[in-house]
C-alpha cells in the first residue's frame, strides 16, 4: 500500500476499508471518516500521521464511557447477570470475573441459571473451583429463575456474598421465548433485591459482525444491558462492531476477555482497542 | 430489501431496454452496502461487484422485469454459483471413514459432530463420536451427555492424554468393533495458535479423514477470510459447515469462505437440538445474504 506521508484522497478510502474490515460496518465508518475530514480541513492538519491520530480520537470519543459501572457501588448484594448468544464466551468469562473480583476483596457467588445445555453446571462449578468461589445450583432441566431466586437467598443468607454473578443460557436473540425468559429471571431478581440486577452484561464475540448490532438492540429490551463484554480478542477480529452499538445503543463495553485462562480478563481500554483497530 | 432499494436506484433514471453503465454503476453501490451489511468480506465484495458489473452492464431487461428486478436476477444467480453446489459428505472407500470437526472457540463443533452422528446413525451407519477435546471445561461430558440422547457411543481418554493418540485409539476401536464412521470433536481454536494448530495436523496425521470440516458460526464478520485460510492451510479442509443459522445473521461469511478455499458447503446448523441440521441449499442462502 502507498504510503503517503501528505493527505491525499487515498487516505480516506483506505481509513475506510481499515474501519469496514474490523467491522466497524459501513455506515459508522462512513460517520467517522467524515468526522475525521471535517476535523482535518479545520485543523489545517497536513501529515497523514495526523489524520489517523484524529481519527482514533474520534474512536475514542464514542468508546469511552459516560458512566461507571455499578457494580463497584456500596450495597449489600450487587447481581450482575450475563447474557449473550450461544457460544459467545459468558460461562467462561463469569469464572474469569469471579477470579477478577475475589482478587479485589469482594465476596463472589456464582449462579448456575443455564439449565438447558449439556454440561453447562458442570464447566460452571469447574469455573468455581477455579476461581475459589461458592455455586448455587438445581439439576438440568431445573427452571433458571428457580436458581435464581435460591442463588439470591443464598448470597444473602448462608454465603454472606457481595457479589453474585449469575450464568445464563446461549439464545439467540430471535427467539421471543428464550427472551421472555430472561426478562422472567430479571425479575425474580428485582423482586429479592432492591434495583437488581444492578448490572447486565452483553458478552459479544469479537469475530462477531453486524449482527452484533441486532443482539445488543434485542438484548438491551428484553435484559435491559447496561455493558459489553468483549470476548476472543486474542484472535484475529477487531470487534468494531461495538462502534456502532456505543453510537446507536449507549452501551458502553467493560471488559474484554483475550484468551482460555482464568487471568485473560482485563477492564477496557478505548485507546489499546482503538490503536489495535486502525493503528 | 435489496430490490426496494434498486428500484429506489432505478426510478431515477430512464427506463431502458437495456441495462446502460449508468445504471449498473448506481445499482452496484447498493449490491455493494447489502453484501458488506451481510458480512460478506470487504475484498470479496470487490471482486463479486466487479463480476456482476461486467454480466450486467449492456443486458437485455427481461419483458416481465423492473430493470432493478433484472440486477437482483443477475446478483443472486452470481451468488448461488459462487456459493456452489450442494455436496454430500464423503463416505466412500473403506470403514471407519473419519471426519474431522475443526472450527474457532464457540462455533458449534461439538453440537455438529453429535446432529452428524444422529444423521448418520438414521440412515444406517454405525457412528461413534470421540471426545478429542482435552481443554475445556466439561467438554467430554458435553460430548457424552449428548451420544446418550441419541444413543451413540463416546470414546474419550480423560484429558491427560494427548488429543492425536485419543483419535488413533478410537480409529482402532471403530477397526475393532466395526464401526462405519468416526466423528472427531476437536477442541476450539484460533488459525494464529501455531501449536494448537499443530496439534490439529498430528490428529489428521494418525486418523487419515475423509472430511476435514470446517464449523463457521453465521454470524462471523469480515475474519471469516482469514481463519478459512488459516485451517485451510494447516489441514486442508474437505467441507465447511455454517452454525446458528436459526438466527438472523445474514451469513455473508460463507461467501467469503467458499470464495477463498473453494470448498463445498455440506451443512447448515439451524438450532439447539440434535435433529436441526440441514444439507446446504444455495439458492435460500443467496437469498438470505442479499437480505
Ligand atoms: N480464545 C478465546 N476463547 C474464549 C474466550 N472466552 C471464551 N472462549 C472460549 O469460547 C468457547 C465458548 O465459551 P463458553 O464460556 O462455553 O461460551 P458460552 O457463551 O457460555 O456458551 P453457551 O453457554 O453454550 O452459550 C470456549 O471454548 C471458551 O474457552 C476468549 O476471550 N478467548
Ligand atoms: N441456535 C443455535 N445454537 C447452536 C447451533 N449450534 C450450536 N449451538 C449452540 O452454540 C453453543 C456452542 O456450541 P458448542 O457445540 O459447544 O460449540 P463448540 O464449537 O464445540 O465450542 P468449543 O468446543 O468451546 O470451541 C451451544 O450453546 C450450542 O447449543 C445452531 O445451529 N443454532
Ligand atoms: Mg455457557
Ligand atoms: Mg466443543
Amino acid at each position: 500500500i502507498f504510503q503517503a506521508n501528505e493527505i491525499t484522497d487515498e487516505l480516506w478510502e483506505e481509513l475506510e476499508e481499515t474501519l469496514i474490515l474490523g467491522d466497524v460496518g459501513v455506515p459508522v465508518a462512513q460517520e467517522l471518516v467524515e468526522r475525521t475530514q471535517k476535523r482535518v480541513e479545520r485543523e489545517n492538519i497536513k501529515a497523514t500521521r495526523d489524520a489517523y491520530l484524529i481519527l482514533q480520537q474520534e474512536m475514542v470519543r464514542i468508546l469511552t464511557p459516560a458512566e461507571p459501572m455499578r457494580i463497584d457501588d456500596p450495597r449489600l448484594l450487587t447481581i450482575v447477570l450475563v447474557v449473550g448468544v450461544n457460544g459467545s464466551g459468558k460461562t467462561t468469562t463469569i469464572g474469569k470475573m469471579a477470579h477478577w473480583y475475589k482478587n479485589r476483596g469482594r465476596k463472589v457467588v456464582l449462579g448456575a441459571a443455564d439449565t438447558f445445555r449439556a454440561a453447562a453446571i458442570d464447566q460452571l462449578k469447574i469455573w468455581g473451583e477455579r476461581a475459589g468461589v461458592d455455586i448455587i445450583a438445581h439439576e438440568p432441566g431445573a427452571d433458571p429463575g428457580a436458581v435464581v431466586f435460591d442463588a439470591v437467598r443464598a448470597s444473602q443468607e448462608s454465603r454472606q456474598a457481595d457479589l453474585l454473578i449469575v450464568d445464563t443460557a446461549g439464545r439467540l436473540q430471535t427467539k421471543y421465548n428464550l427472551m421472555q425468559e430472561l426478562e422472567k429471571i430479571k425479575r425474580v431478581a428485582a423482586k429479592q433485591v432492591h434495583r437488581a440486577p444492578h448490572e447486565v452484561f452483553l458478552v459479544l464475540d469479537a469475530s462477531t459482525g453486524q449482527n452484533a448490532i441486532s443482539q445488543a438492540k434485542s438484548f438491551k429490551d428484553s435484559a435491559g444491558v447496561t455493558g459489553i463484554i468483549l470476548t476472543k480478542l486474542d484472535g484475529t477480529s477487531k470487534g468494531g462492531a461495538v462502534l456502532s452499538i456505543n453510537h446507536e445503543l449507549g452501551v458502553p463495553v467493560r471488559f474484554v476477555g483475550t484468551g482460555e485462562q482464568i487471568a485473560d480478563f482485563a477492564e477496557f481500554d478505548p485507546v489499546a482497542f482503538v490503536e489495535g483497530l486502525v493503528g | 430489501s435489496l430490490t426496494d432499494k434498486l428500484q429506489g436506484v432505478f426510478d431515477k433514471l430512464a427506463r431502458q431496454g437495456k441495462l446502460t453503465e449508468a445504471d449498473v454503476n448506481a445499482a452496484m453501490r447498493e449490491v455493494r452496502l447489502a453484501l458488506l451489511e451481510a458480512d460478506v468480506n470487504y475484498k470479496v465484495v470487490k471482486d463479486f461487484v466487479a463480476r456482476v458489473r461486467e454480466r450486467a452492464v449492456g443486458r437485455e431487461v427481461m419483458e416481465s422485469l423492473t430493470p432493478a428486478q433484472q440486477v437482483v436476477k443477475i446478483v443472486n444467480e452470481e451468488l448461488i454459483e459462487l456459493l456452489g453446489k450442494p455436496a454430500p459428505l464423503n463416505l466412500s472407500g473403506q470403514t471407519p471413514h473419519v471426519l474431522m470437526l475443526v472450527g474457532l472457540q464457540g462455533s458449534g463443533k461439538t453440537t455438529m459432530a453429535a446432529k452428524l452422528a444422529l444423521r448418520l446413525r438414521k440412515s444406517g451407519q454405525r457412528p461413534i463420536l470421540v471426545a478429542a477435546d482435552i481443554y475445556r471445561p466439561a467438554a467430554i461430558q458435553q460430548l457424552e451427555i449428548l451420544g446418550k440422547q441419541i444413543d451413540v457411543p463416546v470414546h474419550s481418554e480423560g484429558t491427560s492424554v494427548p488429543a492425536a493418540t485419543i483419535a488413533k485409539n478410537a480409529v482402532r476401536l471403530a477397526r475393532e468393533k466395526a464401526y462405519t464412521t468416526v466423528i472427531l470433536d476437536t477442541a476450539g481454536r484460533l488459525q494464529i495458535d501455531d501449536q494448537m494448530m499443530q496439534e490439529l495436523e498430528q490428529v489428521r496425521m494418525v486418523t487419515r479423514p475423509s472430511e476435514i470440516l470446517l464449523i463457521v458460526d453465521a454470524m462471523t464478520g469480515q475474519e471469516a477470510v482469514h481463519v478459512a485460510e488459516g485451517f485451510n492451510q494447516r489441514v486442508a479442509l474437505t467441507g465447511l459447515i455454517m452454525t446458528k443459522i436459526d438466527g438472523d445473521a445474514r451469513g455473508g461469511a460463507a461467501l467469503s469462505v467458499r470464495q477463498v478455499t473453494g470448498v463445498p458447503i455440506k451443512f447448515l446448523g439451524t438450532g439447539e437440538k440434535l435433529p436441526d441440521i440441514e444439507p446446504f441449499q444455495p439458492d435460500r442462502l443467496a437469498g438470505r445474504i442479499l437480505g
